[in-house]
């Protein structure tokens, strides 16, 4: 453990903790992909199978079932809860768009062709690619509220903190894990322009992120 | 990473 993964896993678990508090607080799910918080959830199920037959410590088991358990209630809440203020028009990206190119290559690309080790690589291509719908969302809206913008901001710093994890893993213990790493950097690529509107439009006090 | 190896972060 380093202190960058450390940090990258507190950014994710605070962009999930600031989604969920806003869907319970508002107790509206406006403006969210409720597609995305499904992929979300399917990540971490997939990825975290090994949950009851691999033990790495404390940290690690407690993270993955906060994770999944966090994970699925968004999804009850938005799907569930406050199921009539979904707007599932505007969430209207094909999913298969996704699905069928990542389960395609994680059967063409893995370490292993075992189930555990195809689960895990879909788990990692899916990861990169699960933010497309609310992303797309947001261009259809063309708008996006602060407290969402603040959940997208957090949830890409994970990623990037990822990957100064991963140099600093390198650099220190000869660790590369490729798949990772490659989808790692994709989809902190995805990321980029946001952090731009970020910090130009968010971070200067208005409120609101509006889309050129 | 080898084959073998654990998955050891989230």
């Amino acid at each position: 453990m380093n202190i960058f993964r450390l940090a990258g896993d507190v950014c994710h678990l605070v962009a999930i903790i600031i989604l969920l508090l806003k869907i319970w607080r508002s107790r509206s799910c406006a403006g969210i992909s409720g597609k995305s918080q499904v992929l979300f959830a399917i990540v971490f199920t997939t990825r975290y199978l090994d949950l009851f037959t691999v033990f790495i410590s404390p940290y690690n088991t407690i993270m993955k079932v906060v994770f999944l358990a966090l994970s699925y209630a968004t999804v009850y809440l938005i799907y569930m809860r406050f199921r009539n203020t979904f707007n599932s028009e505007n969430d209207s990206f094909r999913l298969e768009f996704l699905l069928v190119p990542v389960i395609g290559l994680s059967f063409l690309e893995n370490y292993a062709f075992t189930p555990l080790e195809i689960l895990w690589t879909f788990s990692i291509f899916l990861e990169s690619v699960a933010i497309m719908p609310q992303l797309f969302m947001i261009t259809k809206t063309g708008e996006a509220e602060s407290i969402t913008t603040h959940y997208l901001f957090f949830l890409g710093l994970y990623r990037a903190l990822y990957i100064a994890n991963w140099v600093w893993r390198y650099h220190t213990e000869g660790f590369f894990d490729q798949i990772a790493v490659v989808s790692g950097v994709v989809q902190t690529i995805f990321y980029i322009d946001f952090f731009y509107l970020y910090v130009t439009k968010v971070l200067r006090g208005r409120g609101k992120m509006t889309l050129p | 990473w080898q084959h073998g190896d654990r998955h050891d972060e989230l």
